[in-house]
């Protein structure tokens, strides 16, 4: 039984996934051996008008869309679908000729497993885009991460405040939205433990750019250890994004091969 | 659990809608 990575294509794929085992288990038994199979015809015309849909709707998306990984990614996921599609109007025909056909049988299956295997490639195609589009705000937020180094004045320091809260709290709410989507629970765990890492020490950081800001105004000494003290603050900060980066793009799949 | 093609396909083009939804949605 495939595993699914988020909620949402859980929800979609789960009951075909289940049905086709289902039925697959119930031939590998032998428990259908030399029962006739009905006349498919309508349901499968059904899913021919289904699947035509979908590629049309599908290629209209490529064509609209900017996000070149998925101009590559659908194509292959539709013809897929479609060949799939074409086993499945085959086997109806085959039916109908001989209702107890057993290469109709195994066209039902393959046909069957293909439309599984393609939606479950389109669906994670958009999937990997939604990341993509996370992944996009938290390199922003670690592009700017970076503007502490130049912060000297107090005034800087404000504006700094300013513009980095915006971006963290964008940030912090894909990630929330992110991690009640995922099914597995430790990746979920580890983006609710970097997220609340990197919020917990924005204000540290803040506080050690106000420190080095302070103390090389006052030319009192000790700009050096506030300066590494930033670096630091900074240093972690930015770990625990990319970690969070890392997290977002790992999948169920990747955890097994893992292990 | 006992399952007919009837069923299997009725669930197949069900969930191709479905996935249908979902380009529609996201892509808006």
């Amino acid at each position: 039984m495939p595993v699914f990575h988020t909620k949402t294509i859980e929800s979609i794929l789960e009951p075909v996934a289940q049905q086709i085992s289902h039925l697959v288990i119930m031939h590998e038994e032998g428990e259908v051996d030399g029962k006739a199979i009905p006349d498919l015809t309508v349901p499968v015309a059904a899913v021919q008008a289904a699947v035509s849909n979908l590629v049309r709707v599908g290629k209209e998306t490529v064509q609209t869309t900017e996000d070149q990984l998925m101009k590559r990614d659908m194509p292959p996921a539709f013809i897929k679908v479609e060949n799939s599609s074409s086993k499945l109007v085959q086997a109806s025909q085959m039916l109908k000729a001989d209702p107890y056909s057993v290469p109709a049988r195994d066209y039902l299956i393959d046909g069957s497993r293909g439309i599984l295997s393609g939606t479950s490639d389109l669906l994670l195609t958009f999937d990997e885009a939604e990341v993509r589009k996370i992944i996009r705000v938290c390199k922003g937020i670690l592009e700017y991460l970076t503007v502490a180094e130049v912060v000297e004045t107090m005034e800087d320091l404000i504006t700094y405040t300013k513009n980095l809260g915006p971006g963290m709290t964008k940030m912090s709410k894909m990630i929330e939205e992110r991690q009640q989507e995922l099914t597995h629970q430790e990746h979920r765990q580890m983006l609710v433990n970097s997220m609340n890492t990197v919020k917990e020490l924005l204000p540290v950081l803040i506080s050690a750019i106000k420190i080095f800001v302070t103390t090389k105004s006052s030319r009192g000494g000790g700009t050096e250890e506030a300066e590494r003290n930033r670096r630091f603050t900074f240093e972690k900060m930015s770990a625990e994004i990319n970690e969070i980066i890392r997290v977002l793009q790992l999948t169920t799949w990747d955890e097994d091969a893992w292990a | 659990l006992r399952v007919s093609w009837e069923q299997l396909l009725t669930t197949i083009a069900r969930t191709i809608n479905e996935v249908e939804n979902q380009i529609l949605t996201r892509d808006a």
